[in-house]
């Protein structure tokens, strides 16, 4: 563990605070992808299959368990009680673009032929792309409420966030995560625009909205 | 060498 990692894991459990907050606050889930959300259930699942079978520490255990439960849980605000604010005919990316070849890149990159191997690589892939739905959203709305992107920062900071940790692991330990690195590099990749609008805009006190 | 990737991060 290093600083830049544990920053990672505060700003991504701050992000689902944030989104929890934002909905339970407005009593509504307008402007968030439930495409999105269902994925990071499938990424929180399908890497932390090693839950009950290899102990880290109570720390990454706790998270793990925490990650599942929140993602769930929104789903659970977006589908059942907040059912009403969830406009499908907005969330329009389709998803199958993203999973399958996801799934290729995952049988053909991956630290051994197990089922457990492939689906962790299979999160990884699928974390990159996860929130091009929610992206994708926002581009047709051109607008977001400003918790929206609060959120969407803090998310996109815990990616940034992991890439010194990467640096700094090589240094330190000569550890180095191909699969993860590259996957997170194409992660933070994609909320560079967001960045843009979200620190020349945003932080300056406007609305969040892209050019007509 | 799957202890190389033994995934301890989130």
């Amino acid at each position: 563990m290093n600083i830049f990692r544990f920053l990672g894991d505060l700003s991504h459990l701050a992000s689902i605070f944030i989104l929890i907050h934002k909905i339970q606050t407005t009593r509504s889930c307008r402007g968030i992808s439930f495409k999105t959300q269902a994925v990071y259930v499938a990424v929180f699942v399908t890497r932390y299959l090693d839950l009950f079978t290899t102990f880290v520490s109570v720390y990454n255990t706790s998270m793990k368990i925490f990650f599942i439960a929140s993602s769930c849980y929104i789903l659970y605000l977006m589908k059942v009680r907040f059912r009403p604010t969830n406009d499908p005919s907005i969330d329009t990316f389709r998803v199958e673009y993203l999973v399958g070849p996801c799934a290729v890149l995952a049988l053909i990159f991956n630290y051994g032929y197990s089922v457990t191997e492939v689906l962790w690589s299979l999160s990884i892939f699928l974390e990159s792309v996860a929130i091009l739905p929610q992206l994708f959203m926002l581009q047709r709305t051109g607008e977001a409420e400003t918790i929206t992107t609060h959120y969407l920062a803090a998310l996109g900071a815990y990616r940034a966030l992991y890439i010194p940790n990467w640096i700094y692991r090589y240094f330190s330990e000569g550890y180095v995560d191909p699969i993860s690195v590259t996957a997170g590099l194409v992660q933070t990749g994609l909320y560079l625009d967001f960045f843009y609008v979200y620190f020349t805009k945003v932080l300056q006190g406007q609305k969040f909205e892209l050019p007509a | 060498d799957p202890s190389s990737h033994s995934h301890d991060e989130l």
